[in-house]
């Protein structure tokens, strides 16, 4: 499973 | 979005919101330091590029929104307020940016899960964010003066910082694939050092005195 493209934290 | 996560944003709001609620309505930002302050605006600069590219919710977006525009209100009333910027302990504010800056910027360069300018940006933004907090507390221990509003702010940034570590455990035993190094042993340092401070501010409390630390 790939890692999710990005950050999705503040 | 898990409980820790969501709860660590909402101190983090509420700090900066009673820093800018304070200087607005009391027109004074004594015992406030301009280099973090600055700092910050930084931090959220760099971090938020990706800003109108990267789509990742509702809720992120309009929180980066927030943070940047009122570390950039914040560093404005320091500056430019004809009221405010009177009240600026500039002689007790002597931190040098450089001395965080430099260090953070290179070992972002060298340190980084990926070298493309925003990636090193984005890292260059967490190591700062460690730091950032140093001219504030060297100020608060210089002057010893700390009123009500700046020290439930310094409290409620560490809170925030506590807050996002307990939610990088929740999310290592809930998500796949979720090791953040970078983020983490920054976060960590990060928290450290308000250890000093918190540790003062809980005797005041549990005295109920008045808030001093050491010389």
């Amino acid at each position: 499973k790939e890692e999710p493209q990005g950050h999705d934290e503040l | 979005m898990n409980i820790f996560r969501l709860a660590g944003d909402m101190t983090h709001l509420a700090s900066v919101l009673v820093l800018l609620l304070k200087i607005h309505t009391i027109k004074s930002c004594s015992g406030v330091s301009l280099k973090t302050q600055e700092l910050y605006a930084l931090v959220f600069a760099t971090r938020y590029l990706d800003i109108f590219v990267t789509y990742v919710s509702f809720y992120n977006t309009v929180m980066k929104l927030i943070f940047l525009g009122s570390s950039f209100s914040i560093v404005w009333y320091i500056r430019r307020h004809r009221v405010v910027r009177r009240s600026y302990d500039k002689d007790q504010d002597t931190f040098r940016h450089l001395f965080l800056l430099l260090p953070c910027l290179v070992l972002a360069l060298v340190i980084n899960e990926k070298f493309t300018f925003k990636e090193v940006m984005w890292t260059f933004s967490i190591y700062l964010e460690a730091v950032a907090i140093l001219p504030q507390l060297v100020l608060l221990q210089r002057t010893r003066n700390i009123d009500n509003l700046t020290g439930q702010y310094v409290f409620l940034l560490g809170a925030y910082r506590a807050l996002y570590i307990l939610n990088w455990i929740y999310r290592y035993f809930t998500e796949e694939h979720y090791v953040h190094w970078i983020t983490w042993i920054a976060g960590i340092i990060q928290t450290l050092l308000y250890a000093d401070f918190f540790y003062y501010y809980f005797q005041s409390w549990k005295n109920s005195v008045k808030l001093e630390l050491p010389a």
